[in-house]
């Protein structure tokens, strides 16, 4: 299986 | 105070349409520059970027930033009372807690008006850096759209690898396996109609098909979609609003355990 990532482990909270 | 109008009213229904089954509830931010929106589906896997820029506008008139925070289901109920040819205006006064959109015939021969509540919605933003990407793909949006939507009978997942020779999509599930191709095809009569792939270096990533569908319903609002892929980071898919901005949709990629 794969793992699906989410946005937040690319971009912060500006 | 807030007025913008809008003659292209067809423009904000279809937008409507194509995120408000990905996002629940978001702020439309307003200011001089433009109306925008930054919103992530519940997951946090996908984000909607949107801006339509003040000149876009027949009239825009925004006196301070405002940020107003909206349910995108019922806006889309009261945008769908709005004629595809209507022009659109989106009032609001200051400190008011709710919304107008108004609605005028191109003959101006009906008015409508839909008062909305405005919500209270605490949404940080993403910072998205611009980013030079190692594969960008321009395509027709509806064959793009057929593509997902073939694909998501057999398989969840696609894998989107670019090489020279073009950009493959593949699935594979229960039933079995799937892979289409597309070569770059710039000999078109029309250029909506032209494949391009600009790759500077092979990529290939994984993503959940559910998503990209559903970024496919903003397929009414341009011809082309433009995705750039990267290695390890979000794929984007953007369509252009004619003349008018853009909206984005990105994707964060499904990696080996």
């Amino acid at each position: 299986a794969r793992e699906q990532l989410t946005m937040r482990q690319f971009y912060c909270f500006r | 105070m807030l007025e913008l109008r809008l003659v292209q009213g067809s423009l904000l229904k279809k937008v409507l349409e194509s995120i408000k089954d990905l996002v629940n509830d978001a702020n439309f931010d307003c200011s001089a520059t433009g109306f925008s929106l930054q919103a992530m589906d519940s997951s946090h896997v996908a984000l909607v970027a949107l801006l339509l820029r003040s000149e876009g506008f027949e009239h825009y008139r925004c006196d301070r930033n405002i940020s107003m925070g909206m349910n995108l289901g019922n806006m889309a109920k009261m945008l769908k009372c709005a004629g595809n040819d209507d022009i659109i205006t989106l009032k609001a006064d200051d400190g008011s807690d709710t919304v107008t959109f108004m609605f005028e015939s191109p003959t101006q021969d009906k008015i409508a008006d839909f008062e909305m509540r405005l919500m209270d919605i605490d949404s940080e933003h993403l910072g998205i850096p611009e980013a030079e990407y190692h594969a960008i793909l321009i395509m027709p949006s509806a064959e793009f759209a057929r593509i997902c939507k073939d694909l998501s009978s057999i398989g969840d997942t696609v894998v989107i690898s670019v090489t020279k020779e073009g950009v493959k999509f593949s699935t594979r599930g229960d039933i079995g396996t799937a892979n289409v191709v597309c070569r770059q095809n710039t000999t078109v009569d029309k250029p909506e109609e032209a494949t391009v792939i600009e790759m500077p270096e092979p990529v290939s990533l994984t993503f959940a098909l559910r998503y990209l569908n559903s970024f496919t319903k903003a397929t009414p609002l341009s011809n082309t979609v433009t995705i750039s892929l990267s290695s390890e980071i979000p794929v984007v898919v953007e369509y252009k609003i004619a003349e008018m901005g853009y909206i984005r949709f990105y994707l964060a990629p499904k990696i080996e355990e």
